[in-house]
Formats: C-alpha cells, sequence, structure tokens
C-alpha cells in the first residue's frame, strides 16, 4: 500500500504538470485512475 | 526507506490524492481481465485484497467501444500497429452494424472460397 | 521536473519477480523510470485533450475511459 501511495502521489505531480500545461483540472478520481493503471501496467 | 514517501511527501498525498470516504467517490480499479483461450496470463504477483463490493469503481474498456472505431488524438506517442488493427476491427464491426440484409464482408470473400481448402 | 523515484521504481519491479535476489541496475531503473513517467504523461495528455473536445475543463474517469483502450494497447 505505501508503494500505491509513492506512485499515487508522483502521478499526481505529474498530473499537475499537465494541468498547467494543458489549463484543465484533473478530478482526484481521474488521477487515482492513472495511478491504479500505471500500478497494473 | 528510500522509496517510500517522505513524511511531507505523505501529507501531501493525503491531503490532495487520497480518495477518503469523506470525498463521496470509490477507489478506480482495473477489472482482472480473464482471456478464455489463454491460460491465466496475469497471475497476481500479490494477494491483491478484493475491493470489497461496492468500494471500487471498476474503469471499463467496452463502455465506450462505439467511440474506438477512429483513432483518437495522441499527444508524444503514437498509436501503434496493434492500435490501428484494433481500430480497424472495431470499425469493421461497426459497419457490419449498420448492415441491413446480406453482409457485404461475406460477399466480399465468397468468390475466395474453396470449399476443397475448407475439409 | 517530477518524476518516478529509482528506488520506487525498483521495488515495482521487484513485485513481480519470483527470485528474490534478482537485481536491476540503475540504467533499467532510469529507463523504467522515463518510460512510467512517459506513460503517465501521455494518459493524462490524451484524457486532457478528449475533456477539451467535450468543451469540459475539468478530466474526469469518463474521458480517461474512452482514451483506455487505444492508450494501452499504443504501451
Amino acid at each position: 500500500q505505501r508503494l500505491k501511495a509513492a506512485v499515487h502521489y508522483t502521478v499526481g505531480c505529474l498530473c499537475q504538470e499537465v494541468e498547467e500545461d494543458k489549463d484543465v483540472q484533473f478530478s482526484k478520481q481521474s488521477i487515482a485512475a492513472i495511478s491504479e493503471i500505471t500500478f497494473r501496467q | 526507506e528510500s522509496w517510500s514517501l517522505s513524511p511531507e511527501e505523505f501529507e501531501i498525498w493525503d491531503r490532495l490524492y487520497r480518495i477518503k470516504e469523506s470525498d463521496g467517490i470509490k477507489e478506480p480499479v482495473l477489472p482482472r481481465v480473464q482471456f478464455e483461450t489463454l491460460e491465466k496470463l496475469e497471475e497476481t504477483p500479490f494477494p491483491l485484497q478484493k475491493p470489497e463490493e461496492g468500494a471500487a469503481r471498476e474503469l471499463s474498456l467496452s463502455e465506450w467501444s462505439v467511440w474506438q472505431n477512429q483513432p483518437l488524438p495522441t499527444s508524444l506517442v503514437d498509436h501503434s500497429d496493434r492500435c490501428h488493427l484494433f481500430i480497424g476491427a472495431m470499425e469493421m464491426m461497426e459497419l457490419m452494424r449498420h448492415q441491413q440484409g446480406d453482409c457485404s464482408y461475406e460477399q466480399e470473400l465468397q468468390p475466395h472460397l474453396r470449399m476443397e481448402d475448407v475439409n | 521536473a517530477g518524476g518516478f523515484r529509482k528506488d520506487t521504481v525498483d521495488r515495482l519491479l521487484r513485485l513481480h519477480f519470483r527470485d528474490g535476489r534478482t537485481r536491476v541496475s540503475a540504467d533499467a531503473q532510469l529507463l523504467m523510470a522515463e518510460l512510467l513517467k512517459v506513460f503517465v504523461r501521455e494518459a493524462a495528455a490524451r484524457a486532457a485533450r478528449q475533456a477539451q473536445a467535450e468543451d469540459l475543463n475539468k478530466v474526469d474517469i469518463e474521458q480517461l475511459e474512452k482514451v483506455l483502450p487505444q492508450l494501452l494497447l499504443d504501451f
């Protein structure tokens, strides 16, 4: 679970960069979804 | 440990990203797919606790299948060959879905059919 | 720029190794960290594009699900 949190945190940071770049907002659930997909990859 | 979050990172994660009860949203999970033909492909490397019913939001890979007959915009990574094959197959299914009467695809292939090849 | 720590990547990889003694070289860890970063950025960028195409300024699960089949086939 700590590993999942570590991945989730980094995904959140990367999404923040895309937010600034694309001027959009990611919902909490969408960031969690990208994190889950990344973890499973 | 070096691979884990530092206390301040943990605090940020907990505040910004962690899905909490109070959010009223569910933890998204990717469904575990089971291929009929292939044996169990994805041995779970660790006993993933099955999310108790209703606590998880399964991500669907088929909910938007009608959108998959066109290549969707990419950013830095282009579509792979197998992705184009997938899009082609979805496009054909879409065409077939809208056909009335007998299927043009079958007529197209008919001339190439030689029964001796079949038996 | 943000990115995956190589120790985190090492730990992620080791989850899937059968033999606990298997080691991942530093280069492999860095390459894997870069790959994961490219993957996350691509997923986020495509979902963001999808939201913009729908005139939304908020990306939700639905936009991600729409781009997901092709994204997974591209990696």
